[in-house]
């Protein structure tokens, strides 16, 4: 006979009880809770004929593909157990009980009477297993349990490990650093990284990895786990993974893809590198006599941009253009944007009339460039000048005519009031 | 100029002749005074060289289009080689009392400013403290003009002649400053109804003899400043008495210009 019991609890006799048992009977339990609960049997009475190794009358306890236990006899003895106050508890969710009575009993036994009922796993203290626990956060709820992540993370569709968003990273300045997520931390677990450089065409994007990486690896498979690619326009690089870093890699394109994917598992620091992007070198230019240029550097590739300005006095001449500064690039052909200008001294050209006014160049050729002075004086002595000022004005490195005392402002010429040139009879107070 | 002497040019290069012609009402209605030149495009006169000539006790000026001005100007038969110049601007002092000639000022702009050289320069107006006072008695003062210089002539005789009785030559004389209290009582004394208000100042001698008169109107009486040695417009010719010119006991009378200081600079501006 067998018995299916599927409540949460319940009670178990032996056949009669508690009548002593018949003979040559066998009876079988099948105690079924849902998942999330295991089964927690005690008995309140047992009594059965006793025999080495229970080999007549038995009560056989049995997980799904293992034997719990197996009890007969009064109590325990070297060879024999008897339940006594000892809760038997099924490692899942099932118990099948098996009560045997052979063809004679020298006595009159009574059988047994036990209980079950259904108790709550706490799976979060029980599955350490790599392969079932939660990833960061482990919830126990009666009969289950759920995972959650940390801030920033996704739980992946496993319901266990925890992921990140990390399919967009775009990078577009000339060199830059990149790392696998939460770096020098280990790295997300389910993920599937995208790390792109886009810089504009003519550039070549290197990467150089750090000397030493973290990436979970076989001692016999390559790379099955989590690993790192790199894609550089027809080339492919990797995977690689392990702790031997790939070094330095030059791509010979614009564009580099770096994928990096991890599986469900492992605990390992990931990676970082750094990339640089040259392009093709432009010649060396020459600073402009009385100039300079900005910045000085030995070697000048792609996308470089050099500023060249003049001495204090001097000014940038580019075609008939005048200015404070020129700037040229360097061309991913390897070209100058532009010539290197030339630095022309600066010139104040023809000072603004004054009227009623004079103008007295201080040089013989009436310069007009850079430390060239001139004077402005008003026609005395009918008009004197306002403010009262030298008229002193000297062409600055800017090629504007400043004086000391109005700096760019012009004085002007005001009347003189009251002084006749002819005299007037003399006044003698009475 | 009663009893005064020719000047020489360049002498009071400030000196303006300012003509007014307003033919379209009054036949031959024309008349003249003088002024002084402030800046290269102001000049400062009488008001009352400048009213309308209405019979009527409104204050309002002619028309700036029959207006003249002459500067560098000598001999007034040589207008040609003097500047001339038309108005651009009239401005009456809002409280030129016609009656008793209180507030006689007025200032000219010119429509297009001059340029200063030796026969035109512009007159100081009183600045320090000293100037601002007003003319203290007994100081001289220079008026010059080309008014009537002939004490004996009437009006009616300068008009008949037409304007030949006048001084072609610029002229001018050499006049103290009177004592406030003492032209105030030589007037009131009088049967007419005269008023020497605060805005005025006497000048003359009490002998006669010198004296402005009319045609002279708007002249500046200036006074040098010993300081400075500069020439300030005290006074500008406003008034006397109906007396000859340079009569006895008869003193010119003068718009005190150190009390329109503020008043100038409103509409000039202070430069």
């Amino acid at each position: 006979d067998a018995v299916d019991l599927t409540d949460m609890f319940g009670e178990i006799q032996s056949p009669n009880f508690p009548d002593s048992y018949p003979s040559d009977s066998e009876v079988t339990w099948n105690i079924s809770v849902p998942d999330g609960f295991r089964i927690k049997l005690y008995f309140m009475h047992f009594d059965l004929e006793s025999s080495y190794l229970c080999e007549y009358d038995y009560l056989k306890i049995e997980a799904e593909d293992q034997v719990l236990a197996t009890f007969c006899g009064r109590e325990t003895t070297d060879t024999e157990q008897a339940p006594g106050q000892q809760a038997i508890l099924s490692p899942g969710s099932y118990m099948g009980l098996t009560f045997r009575s052979d063809f004679s009993n020298e006595e009159r036994f009574t059988g047994f009477e036990a209980h079950y009922t259904a108790v709550d796993v706490d799976e979060c203290l029980e599955k350490s297993d790599e392969e079932l626990a939660c990833d960061h956060y482990c919830h126990n709820y009666i009969g289950g349990y759920y995972c959650s992540c940390r801030f920033g993370y996704i739980l992946h569709s496993d319901n266990r490990t925890c992921k990140v968003e990390c399919s967009d990273n775009l990078f577009t300045q000339r060199s830059g650093v990149i790392t696998s997520a939460d770096f020098p931390n280990p790295y997300p677990k389910s993920s599937d990284c995208l790390y792109r450089v886009e810089l504009e065409d003519g550039f070549f994007i290197t990467l150089q990895f750090e000397d030493s990486i973290d990436i979970e690896d076989h001692p016999e498979v390559s790379c099955p786990y989590d690993y790192i690619k790199i894609k550089a326009g027809p080339l492919e690089f990797g995977p690689f993974c392990g702790e031997k870093s790939p070094g330095r890699i030059e791509t010979q394109t614009n564009s580099v893809q770096i994928l990096f994917h991890s599986d469900n598992s492992g605990e390992n620091q990931g990676w970082k590198l750094s990339y640089t992007a040259t392009g093709n070198s432009c010649p060396l230019v020459q600073p402009p006599i009385n100039g300079k240029i900005d910045p000085l550097q030995a070697r000048y590739s792609f996308k470089d941009q050099v500023v060249i300005s003049c001495n204090p006095g001097y000014k940038v001449l580019k075609g008939d253009v005048e200015s404070d500064t020129f700037q040229i690039e360097c061309l991913k052909d390897g070209t100058w944007s532009n010539k290197v200008p030339i630095c022309k001294m600066a010139d104040c050209r023809a000072p603004a009339e004054l009227e009623h006014g004079f103008i007295t160049f201080t040089s013989r050729s009436n310069l007009t460039t850079y430390r060239s002075a001139i004077r402005y004086s008003c026609q005395h002595p009918y008009y004197r000048m306002a403010p009262n000022v030298t008229g002193l004005y000297t062409c600055d490195e800017n090629g504007v005519w400043r004086s000391e005392e109005l700096g760019t402002k012009l004085p002007s010429c005001r009347p003189v009031c009251g002084r006749p040139v002819r005299p007037l009879p003399g006044i003698i107070k009475r | 100029i009663i009893g005064g002497r020719n000047a020489e040019p360049g002498s009071f290069p400030w000196q303006a002749l300012i003509v007014v012609e307003d033919t379209s009402r009054v036949p031959n209605d024309k008349w003249f005074g003088s002024g002084a030149l402030l800046s290269d495009s102001w000049v400062l006169t009488a008001a009352h060289v400048l009213r309308s000539q209405r019979r009527d006790n409104t204050v309002i000026p002619v028309s700036k289009e029959h207006v003249t001005v002459y500067l560098g100007l000598h001999d007034v038969r040589r207008k040609t080689a003097a500047v001339n110049r038309t108005v651009e601007k009239i401005v009456l002092h809002a409280g030129f009392d016609i009656q008793n000639y209180n507030h006689d000022i007025a200032l000219v702009k010119l429509r297009e400013g001059v340029a200063m050289g030796p026969y035109v320069m512009p007159v100081c107006l009183p600045q320090f403290e000293r100037e601002l006072e007003g003319p203290h008695p007994n100081t001289l003062g220079l008026v010059a003009g080309w008014g009537i210089s002939n004490p004996n002539i009437t009006v009616d005789e300068i008009i008949s002649s037409g304007m030949r009785t006048l001084s072609d030559i610029l002229q001018y004389v050499k006049l103290p400053v009177v004592p406030h209290a003492e032209c105030k009582e030589s007037y009131e004394s009088r049967s007419g109804n005269y008023s020497v208000t605060e805005n005025m100042f006497c000048a003359g001698y009490y002998e006669g003899g010198k004296d402005t008169c009319l045609g002279d109107s708007g002249g500046a009486f200036v006074i040098q400043d010993p300081g400075t040695q500069r020439w300030v417009a005290q006074g500008l010719v406003s008034w006397g008495g109906p007396e000859e010119c340079g009569s006895k006991q008869v003193y010119g009378v003068y718009t005190k210009v150190s009390n329109y200081v503020d008043w100038v600079e409103e509409h000039v501006g202070a430069s």
